[in-house]
C-alpha cells in the first residue's frame, strides 16, 4: 500500500510536468504478443513527420522492441526491468529527468507485456491504452477487468485472423464495456492497417 | 527473499506428500492464451480413462478454465487469485490439505497466464512444462529466460498457424535451447493433435 502511494505521487508529479511542456502521453499495457510494438510501428510511421515522438519501451529483457520502433525515425529508450512484471512511475520519473522534455510533442510508453502487474502502476500518462488480440482467447477479456476498468481505450487486434481461429470478437467487445462502459473500444489488425486511421483519430492528437 | 524461502519451504511439504502417495506432478505456465487449457484438454481426454487426475486451475478470476476441463471427466478446481500474478505454494498446499490424495494419481497444475511471476514461486511438482504459441512473436521466448530456465519442457504450440503467420519457429526452439540446454522442446497444436502422443509420452506416466 505504501510503495503504491508512493508510486502514485511520482505518477501525478510526471503528469504535472508533461503538461508543463504540453506533452500528449500515453501507456499501452497489453498481454504479451498482442501486437503493442507493431501497433506503435503504424502510429509512428504515420505521425513522425508531423510531431516529435518519444517511445519508452518495458520489458524484463532485450532491446527488441526500441530496436524495431527505432527504425521509424523517433526516439526511443528501452528500460529493462529485470524479474519484475511492470515498469513503474519511478523508472519513468528516472527517465523524464534526464531528457530534454522541450524536443518532444507526444510520448508513448509501451509497459511490459502482462495483464496484470501494470494496473498496480500508474505511469502519469494522459491515457491508459490497453492491447488484447484474437488469438489469445474470447475469454481474455473477462478473466482481466481491473486492466480494463483502467483504460480509456481497448484495442482488439490481429482482426485479419478472426475467421480463420473462429474467435468470437462480439464476446471480448460486450465483455470490454460490461467492464468499463466508458471505455472506447477500437478493432485493428497491423497486417490489413484496418482500424489503424481510428485509432489516431481517437488518440485527439491535433 | 523471506517469503521466496517460505514458500520453497512449503513446496518441498507438497511434493513430499504427492510422493508419499505416489503421484506424479506437473506445473504448466505459460503466455496468456498460448492454449495451457487446450493442452490440459487434450491430455485428459487420452489420460481419463488409465489415471485418476486432478486438475488445478489458477486465474485472476472466472471459473472458465475449470469448466472446461471439468467436461473431461476429472476432478477439478479453481483457484481465484484476486490481484496476485501466479500461483504460489500456500494455494496448493491449501487445496492439497483438503482433498483424499489417494484418490489420485497424477496432479496438473494450470497457472496464471503470465511468463514472469510464476518463476518467483515454486510449486512442489516434479516438473515445469512452459507453454508459448506461435501467435505471440518470435521474440516471446528470448525475452522471458527465467522461466524458461526453470522448466524441464517448453511446448510450442497453435504450429498450426506457422504458415499462416511466417513465425521462425527455428528461432524460438532455439533460443529455448540456448537458454536451457536440458529442455524438452515439443511442437504441438490442439486443433490437428500434432505433438500431443509426443508429449504424453514425454511426461513419463506409465
Ligand atoms: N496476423 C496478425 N499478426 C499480428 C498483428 N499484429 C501483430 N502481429 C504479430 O504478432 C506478433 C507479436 O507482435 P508484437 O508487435 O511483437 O507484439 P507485442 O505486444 O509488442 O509483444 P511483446 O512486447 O513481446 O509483449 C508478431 O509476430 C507480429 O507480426 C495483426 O494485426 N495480425
Ligand atoms: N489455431 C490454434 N488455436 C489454438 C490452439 N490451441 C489453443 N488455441 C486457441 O487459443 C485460444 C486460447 O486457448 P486456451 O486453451 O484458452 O489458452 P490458455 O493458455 O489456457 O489461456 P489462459 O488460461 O486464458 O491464459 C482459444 O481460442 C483456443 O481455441 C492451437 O493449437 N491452434
Ligand atoms: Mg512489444
Ligand atoms: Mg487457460
Amino acid at each position: 500500500k505504501e510503495v503504491e502511494k508512493n508510486n502514485n505521487t511520482i505518477a501525478n508529479l510526471i503528469n504535472n510536468k508533461l503538461h508543463e511542456h504540453n506533452i500528449k502521453s500515453f501507456d499501452i499495457v497489453g498481454a504479451i504478443g498482442a501486437g503493442k510494438t507493431a501497433i506503435l510501428e503504424k502510429i509512428t510511421d504515420r505521425l513522425a513527420q508531423k510531431f516529435k515522438i518519444l517511445v519508452i519501451c518495458g520489458d524484463i529483457t532485450t532491446r527488441v522492441d526500441a530496436d524495431r520502433i527505432q527504425k521509424k525515425n523517433v526516439d526511443t529508450i528501452q528500460i529493462n526491468t529485470g524479474r519484475e512484471c511492470a515498469l513503474n512511475a519511478y523508472y519513468i520519473n528516472k527517465v523524464i529527468n534526464n531528457i530534454d522534455l522541450c524536443k518532444y510533442n507526444i510520448i508513448f510508453i509501451e509497459n511490459v507485456g502482462n495483464l496484470i502487474c501494470p494496473a498496480e502502476f500508474l505511469l502519469g500518462m494522459d491515457k491508459r491504452i490497453i492491447v488484447v488480440s484474437t488469438t489469445e482467447g474470447e475469454w481474455v477479456v473477462e478473466k482481466h477487468p481491473l486492466l480494463f476498468k483502467m483504460s480509456e481505450i481497448a484495442i482488439i487486434n490481429k482482426i485479419d485472423l478472426v475467421e480463420r481461429l473462429e474467435t468470437d470478437l462480439d464476446k471480448m467487445v460486450n465483455d470490454a464495456k460490461e467492464i468499463n462502459p466508458n471505455i472506447e473500444v477500437i478493432l485493428t489488425s497491423t497486417k490489413t492497417d484496418e482500424g489503424i486511421e481510428d485509432l489516431i483519430k481517437k488518440l485527439n492528437l491535433k
